[in-house]
């Protein structure tokens, strides 16, 4: 028997839409931890993880560890059924081939049941090492949106380049060539606004713009994001979900050949 | 000439 109540239940469908283009089909895993997922995308380049820790949920009961298929898309168009203020809960009985979507109304006045069919997913939970990252990011996430998009109507690629300087983003392509350096900056009123960045090294690496711009379908979840990179490893992009969990994006590098 | 690394290239399959 699991049930997960979530009062907050945007919180579900704002993690919905920041995953379903990325990835089709995933397993959500269920423990005493709290409800998680870890996906790759279809070319299997990058790689999300998700985590609503139990604590965060008004009622977490999860009797032993479960995984369950689903179709990302159809469980988005579900939720998309739950109103902005509804709360979300999550059932479903051992052995089930079924998942239930619950929404209640903030007032109670109305409740609604969706019942999804769950499907079999073959999938591989990677190990993901930890790692000392050389520099790390943190600037407000609708900017870090922002600079995505505008790049990726120059270019196919983003060089993201840490240097004491500050954090520079560039691009080119046919028409020409583009380059936006955030820097350091703390003196903002609100934290949320400002720009944090802790070098170890300098670092420079290149990036598919198409992926930056899928993860930031987060943005919603967080004003905050945290780019972490280091030479030859993956860069992640992580969106703090405020007192919940996380929900985490790893993009592999391109290199030179 | 720039190549995509594979996600798979860095994490480890258990």
């Amino acid at each position: 028997m699991l049930e997960l109540r979530l009062v907050q239940g945007n919180l579900l469908k704002k993690v919905l839409e920041a995953v379903k283009d990325l990835v089709t089909d995933a397993n959500f895993d269920c423990s005493s931890t709290g409800f998680s997922l870890q996906a790759m995308d279809s070319s299997h380049v990058a790689l999300v993880a998700l985590l609503l820790r139990s604590e965060g949920f008004e009622h977490y009961r999860c009797d032993r560890n479960v995984s369950m298929g689903m179709n990302l898309n159809n469980m988005a168009k579900m939720l998309k059924c739950a109103g902005n203020d509804d709360i979300v809960t999550i059932k479903a009985d051992d052995g089930s081939d079924t998942v239930t979507f619950m929404f209640e109304s903030p007032n109670q006045d109305k409740i609604a049941d969706f019942e999804m069919k769950l499907m079999d997913i073959d999938s591989e939970h990677l190990g993901i090492p930890e790692a000392e990252y050389h520099a790390i990011v943190r600037m407000p996430s609708s900017e870090f949106a922002r600079i995505c998009k505008d790049l990726s109507s120059i270019g196919d690629t983003v060089v993201i380049s840490v240097t004491k300087e500050g954090v520079k983003f560039s691009t080119r392509g046919d028409i020409g060539n583009a380059n936006v350096v955030c820097r350091q900056n703390t003196t903002v009123d609100k934290p949320e606004e400002s720009t944090t960045i802790e070098m170890h090294e300098p670092v420079s690496l290149t990036f598919a713009l198409r992926y930056m711009n899928s993860f930031t379908k987060a943005t919603p979840l967080s004003s905050t994001v945290t780019i972490s990179l280091s030479s030859e490893l993956p860069v992640v992009v992580e969106y703090k979900i405020a007192e919940m969990g996380y929900i985490r994006f790893y993009l592999a590098p391109k290199i030179e050949d | 000439m720039q190549r995509q690394k594979s996600i798979l290239s860095f994490f480890q399959r258990p």
